[in-house]
């Protein structure tokens, strides 16, 4: 989608984001 | 024919109900293969989670429009299941791709995640329905049912929402503009106040990370 502005970083997942990376 | 309100309402309803008719309420041959290269297997703790929110859900939806409205609170929810189950797969196989991993034991372990993903799912169900009054299937539009109603009803903190926002809006391709503009719209309330609550994980996250950089800086207290 275009216009939805994505704002995680290379390297970041929903993995790194519960700590379960 | 010329877009208007209602028939951009319907659309989103007609997509949403598109994606969903084929997805299954149950979780897929391929999120079991996942559930089974886990050191713990997550299958018999997802399955109850979605029967004890569901629950709580019925409920919840029921007090708020009518007990009279019970099975429609019951057809959402299901929609916002067959939902879930359709954006774990798909964020497994990227997460699988991403990292080179089979072994989710831990995310898929993680109550929070499964959590703030189903409350994902079942807000995209909610905000199909509630945007267009006519198709509320005869509900009280002064109910209000919108965001961060689910918040409250699965006992979520806005900050656990947030994170899995941009992470579904990638992992499920065919949601509509409108819909990605409504997770968007969530986004910024959460970031702009719902986050800075005064029980928010936003702030023990900011405290770990202070403590990473070997600054021992207390939390501003949240003014009233």
């Amino acid at each position: 989608p275009q216009d939805y502005h994505f704002g995680l970083e290379e390297g970041e997942g929903i993995s790194e984001l519960f700590d379960c990376d | 024919l010329p877009q208007t309100p209602v028939r951009a309402a319907m659309n989103t309803i007609q997509q949403l109900m598109m994606i969903l008719n084929s997805a299954s309420d149950k979780p897929s041959d391929n999120l079991i293969s996942y559930f089974n290269n886990c050191t713990v297997n997550p299958k018999e703790s997802i399955l109850a989670r979605v029967e004890n929110l569901g629950n709580i859900f019925k409920e919840k939806f029921a007090e708020a429009v009518g007990q009279g409205c019970a099975e429609i609170g019951s057809q959402r929810y299901m929609l916002g299941v067959r939902l879930y189950y359709r954006v774990m797969e798909s964020m497994l196989k990227s997460e699988e791709e991403r990292l080179s991993v089979h072994n989710f034991s831990k995310l898929l372990n993680n109550n929070i995640f499964h959590t703030s993903l189903l409350a994902c799912a079942v807000e995209v169900v909610m905000a199909t329905y509630g945007r267009n009054a006519s198709q509320n299937d005869g509900i009280n539009t002064e109910t209000n049912l919108s965001f961060p109603w689910i918040l409250n009803v699965l006992d979520l903190k806005a900050f656990d929402f947030y994170k899995v926002i941009e992470s579904f809006i990638k992992a499920e391709a065919n949601l509509t503009r409108e819909m990605i503009k409504h997770l968007e719209r969530c986004e910024h309330r959460i970031m702009e106040s719902l986050a800075w609550q005064s029980d928010s994980p936003l702030f023990d996250l900011i405290k770990q990370s202070k403590d990473r950089e070997g600054q021992a800086d207390q939390p501003e207290p949240t003014c009233t």
